[in-house]
């Protein structure tokens, strides 16, 4: 554990309580992609399997459980309790597009032919690009609530502070997992047009951000 | 070799 690593973890449990917070109090999800949430917990359920087959650390399991149970949380929130206010129509990105290639791709590159290995592998890749529903989303309304745009913020830095991590790492331990940096680099770069609007227009005091 | 056991990583 270094200092990137736990504001990497941090980031991303703030990201994921900002959403949540966002939906419980405004009791709306508009403008939230209930896909990419969707295959956040997808993401989820298929890396944390180990919970019952390994133990690492209190901290380790702790965070699995906590990730696990906020991401069904929004799910329901999005696709039961609100999903009055779910906007199915502009949430059109087809899912099939990214499982398809994430699933061949994780038969094809893991580190062992074992269920657990491709199921981890699956959720690696998979998590490099499940927030593409959501910036499709942003990109065919043209705009976003200021809210949703810090919830993007803080995904995208527990990406970068991930990148920090790894550099640390490698240097300190020697420890290089090259499905984890490929993809990690990958999904972070899907972040950088985002992180560009988000300094110029939202953090310069605008409440929404506008696509030019 | 690296494998899902030995990764403490979230």
């Amino acid at each position: 554990m270094n200092v990137f690593r736990l504001a990497g973890d941090v980031s991303h449990l703030v990201a994921i309580i900002i959403l949540l917070l966002k939906i419980w109090r405004s009791r709306s999800c508009a403008g939230i992609s209930g896909k990419s949430q969707l295959l956040f917990a997808l993401v989820f359920t298929t890396r944390y399997l180990d919970l019952f087959t390994v133990y690492i650390s209190a901290y380790n399991t702790i965070m699995k459980v906590v990730f696990l149970a906020l991401s069904y949380a929004t799910v329901y929130l999005i696709y039961m309790r609100f999903r009055n206010t779910y906007d199915s129509e502009n949430d059109s990105f087809r899912v099939e597009f990214l499982l398809v290639p994430v699933i061949g791709l994780s038969f094809l590159e893991h580190y062992a032919f074992t269920p657990m290995e491709v199921l981890w592998t699956f959720s690696i890749f998979l998590e490099a690009v499940a927030i593409m529903p959501q910036l499709f989303m942003i990109t065919k309304t043209g705009e976003a609530e200021s809210i949703t745009t810090h919830y993007l913020f803080f995904l995208g830095l527990y990406r970068a502070l991930y990148i920090a991590n790894w550099v640390w790492r490698y240097h300190t331990e020697g420890f290089f997992d090259q499905i984890a940096v490929v993809s990690g680099v990958v999904q972070t770069i899907f972040y950088c047009d985002f992180f560009y609007l988000y300094v110029t227009k939202v953090v310069q005091g605008r409440s929404k951000m506008s696509l030019p | 070799e690296s494998t899902k056991t030995d990764k403490d990583e979230l």
